[in-house]
């Protein structure tokens, strides 16, 4: 997904990174 | 560079604080941030060099919603659509381990789970951005007053495509605040009603002036 700029992508990493803590935790 | 991080890192840690200090119960918080649109400056042909102020992400921090089995859901998705959320989830966690087709960390969790609607109006959210004026965010900042709006009805009658996507998503609060240099937005799934102490909070975080 290129559209996806570069300066969001410290936002997404870290939404991605959460998220899965809260599948695992869940 | 080492600015910007550090920019980014305290812009995290104030929309976090923001949430998880709150009384109430928020899903998740945006920072849109003033910035300039050079591209249009350029696209316009006519040598114009003004460019179009916007509010751009700056940054967010999603909560979550709170499990509770007796509350309405919204319109279920279909199959197809959730498939959809799936696919776009599996290929970010791939672009941002290194395209190398893996997760973040490692396993297919986080691809293979279920995509609830507040996520994905937040990882949709990522790609929008407002002109000064239009939108939810651009009208808050345009006219330097909080707009808050509770209750499915409201978010679905506002003049404001963001707030009826929202309703749609499962949204039943979204508050826009302006802020110096952007607009900080708030949605939750809950109805809240409008209180001075998250405008209170938001100032005295987002406005480094005072």
């Amino acid at each position: 997904i290129p559209s996806v700029p570069q300066a969001r992508k410290a936002s997404l990493a870290r939404f991605l990174e959460k998220r899965k803590e809260r599948l695992m935790s869940a | 560079p080492a600015h910007s991080q550090a920019n980014e890192d305290t812009l995290q840690q104030r929309l976090q604080a923001l949430i998880e200090c709150a009384r109430e119960s928020w899903t998740y918080a945006v920072f849109w941030q003033l910035s300039y649109d050079f591209a249009a400056g350029e696209d316009d042909g006519g040598g114009n060099s003004s460019n179009t102020p916007l509010l751009a992400w700056g940054d967010g921090y999603y909560k979550g919603e709170e499990e509770k089995p007796m509350k309405k859901k919204p319109t279920p998705i279909s199959a197809a659509e959730q498939e959809h959320r799936k696919r776009v989830v599996r290929e970010l966690n791939s672009l941002i381990s290194g395209g190398g087709g893996g997760t973040v960390n490692g396993g297919d969790e986080a691809g293979d789970e279920e995509v609830t609607d507040t996520e994905w109006f937040f990882l949709v959210s990522m790609t929008q951005s407002f002109i000064n004026g239009s939108g939810l965010p651009g009208q808050a900042f345009s006219n330097s007053q909080t707009i808050w709006l509770s209750g499915s009805n409201a978010l679905a009658g506002s003049s404001c495509e963001r707030a009826r996507q929202g309703q749609v998503y499962g949204l039943e609060t979204m508050v826009c605040i302006p802020t110096e240099n952007g607009v900080v937005e708030l949605g939750s799934s809950e109805i809240i009603h409008q209180n001075s102490d998250l405008m209170d909070k938001v100032n005295s975080f987002f406005n480094p002036s005072n």
